[in-house]
């Protein structure tokens, strides 16, 4: 564990508070994706199975639980707001999914020689997982573009998933250096993960930092 | 490293 890994670690866990803070608060699931949230879902429950047969460390196993518990409870608040207009929530998921899907079916980390069946398909839900978060947000930046009124507590949850992103980059330079570690799928998958934030990161510039406090 | 197998991140 390196300070970058771990910055960018807490980065992500804060955006889950971000997130939770301003359904409880505000009351209002106005401006999420009910759609990117259900693909972050899919995210952690498809990469996250090796739960039940492989232990890191706890900080690993704590973390893991948290992400798949918040994100459920995230789902059903967004899912079950009667306020909830999701009439901009438009995007297209199947056009995310299903070429993820494809594609870890043929680019992923199996060795069919080693681990059994189980274990190889575990391999292809994680190449899934790490393809389909890359680019799950899309849902959402596009809600962003579309919506006028989006609430800055909206906009801080969707900086601090794109700070979690730059720093896992550093994290991957740290380890490729340090300990030779190199895993090209999750590598080239985050840095596509990572530039489509900068879009948002213009957005929120432009909308957020541009405007003057009231 | 014998660890590169398995995926350590989150």
């Amino acid at each position: 564990m390196n300070i970058f890994r771990f910055v960018g670690d807490m980065s992500h866990l804060a955006s889950f508070f971000l997130l939770l803070a301003k359904l409880i608060y505000t009351k209002s699931s106005t401006g999420v994706s009910l759609k990117t949230q259900a693909l972050y879902l899919t995210v952690f429950v498809c990469r996250y199975l090796d739960l039940l047969v492989a232990f890191v460390s706890w900080y690993n196993e704590l973390m893991k639980i948290f992400f798949i518990a918040a994100s459920a409870y995230i789902v059903y608040v967004v899912a079950t707001s009667t306020r909830n207009s999701n009439a901009s929530d438009t995007y297209r998921v199947e056009f995310l999914v299903i070429p993820a899907l494809v594609l870890a079916c043929f680019v992923n980390e199996t060795h069919w020689s080693k681990g059994g069946w189980s274990l190889n398909v575990m391999e292809i839900l994680w190449a899934f997982s790490i393809y389909l978060e890359a680019v799950a947000v899309l849902p959402q930046l596009k809600m962003l573009h579309q919506l006028e009124d989006t609430t800055n507590i909206t906009m801080h949850y969707m900086a601090s998933l794109g700070i979690y992103r730059a720093f896992y980059l550093l994290n991957w330079v740290y380890r490729l250096y340090y300990e030779g570690y190199w895993h090209p799928i999750a590598v080239v998958a985050g840095i596509v993960q990572t530039l489509l934030y900068a879009d948002f990161f213009i957005l929120y510039y432009q909308s957020v930092l541009l405007r003057l406090p009231s | 490293s014998e660890n590169d197998d398995e995926h350590d991140e989150l």
